[in-house]
């Protein structure tokens, strides 16, 4: 479903260069979790930007199954996006002027879901990660932890078949990452949601079919996890 | 050092209330480092920001050592603080326009030291997190660990007695956060820097002193370590 080959990322700062991803290679099978591991900087978050189109790699081939994201104008991205996909941003990216259940049924009301049934989807996928109560706080009235389920809910409300989750519990203690996981796989298993998820957690890692090690740029190695 | 009772915080949004804290005692020695645990939303970054006079508690008292924050007006507190604490904030707080460098040596600025002398102890603080390479990277190009290190840089480099850390190692891989740690606990083994730390993470909080487990706005449970 996910196909890339020789990705490259170079970074242009005035007249230094950084090299983000220096030619990775990888493959994601429909329904598959793939977990994503690799010291500080090693250039996860940027993988996952480049395969979900959030940024342009500066070289090698991605390809989608099913989709023509290149011939894609920018609203109709966003829109493909909302409709398609779920992003959990390592830098949770809530919107601050929003309440937490107009943050969660926002990809709903993209793609053209009426306000009432956008509402009610909204108000469950913040009951599912433990947030009933807490649909009417702002992100500044939230903690932490809050604000990371608050942008799980809202990357899964919209029923995507691809989950591109960037460290979804780094902020949750572990009972509450249980929780928030075990509704991601539960979906992965159930629904065949296909989530590609960076983590630093190796019990989370190793929820999922397979782990891919990452250092300086490069893939270093692979397990077989199921 | 550190002295509170019956700390209370009360949130009030329209005619709803959210209490925070519900009547936290604390004391902290000395020379301690003391980990905070619970789960998300218990309270954890509240408590922190009342005794730290980042937030100002609805009730109880706050008696820090030597210090009259209460008396100082705002220019005062701001450099007091830069003098003498070190804040590690949970959505990690640099000033996006400037560089990791410079927002390293802010403190030292603030605080009256002159700017070659604040350059270079700023320079030797992020090669103690490992990134004395990323110095004239802004904080938009740099990964989420890379951050989460300089805003610890930040926060050492002033040779603060105490330092107020949220969850210092949450966005890092494990080899990394050991690094990290160990410099902070070097720091109050061999110069008696006070820490009181809130993390999801056990094997962290194992290097304190002393646990103390939060739930619901009030600590259930403390635990000797050392
Ligand atoms: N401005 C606010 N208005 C209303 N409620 C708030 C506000 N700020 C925080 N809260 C609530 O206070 C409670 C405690 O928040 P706090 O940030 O201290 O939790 P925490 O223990 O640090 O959690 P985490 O581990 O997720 O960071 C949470 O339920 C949160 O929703
Ligand atoms: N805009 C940019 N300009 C220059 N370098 C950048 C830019 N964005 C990221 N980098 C660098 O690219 C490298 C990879 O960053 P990336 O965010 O992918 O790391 P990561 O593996 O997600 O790390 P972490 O675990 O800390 O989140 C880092 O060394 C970072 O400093
Ligand atoms: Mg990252
Ligand atoms: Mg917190």
């Amino acid at each position: 479903i996910v196909q890339a080959r020789n990705l490259e990322m170079t970074y242009r700062n005035g007249d230094v260069e950084t090299y983000a991803l220096r030619g990775v290679d990888i493959e994601i099978q429909k329904g598959e979790m793939v977990a994503v591991m690799g010291p500080s900087g090693c250039g996860k978050t940027t993988l996952l930007n480049c395969l979900s189109g959030i940024d342009q790699a500066t070289g090698g081939e991605i390809n989608i199954e099913g989709t023509n994201l290149v011939d894609m104008n920018d609203n109709q991205k966003t829109k493909y996006r909302a409709e398609n996909m779920g992003f959990i941003f390592q830098t949770f990216n809530l919107l601050p002027v929003l309440t937490s259940i107009e943050n969660v049924e926002l990809p709903l009301l993209v793609s053209g879901t009426d306000t009432k049934t956008a509402r009610n989807k909204a108000q469950a996928a913040l009951e599912a990660v433990g947030l009933g109560e807490y649909g009417h706080h702002k992100p500044a009235q939230l903690s932490g932890g809050q604000r990371q389920r608050v942008t799980v809910a809202r990357s899964l409300v919209n029923e995507p078949y691809i989950v591109w989750a960037d460290e979804p519990t780094g902020a949750l203690d572990s009972e509450t990452a249980n929780e928030v996981m075990s509704l991601m796989t539960n979906l992965n298993k159930n629904q065949g949601l296909t989530i590609l998820l960076v983590t630093h957690n190796r019990e989370v890692a190793e929820l999922s079919n397979r782990i891919i090690n990452m250092k300086d740029g490069v893939i270093s190695s692979e397990e077989i996890i199921n």
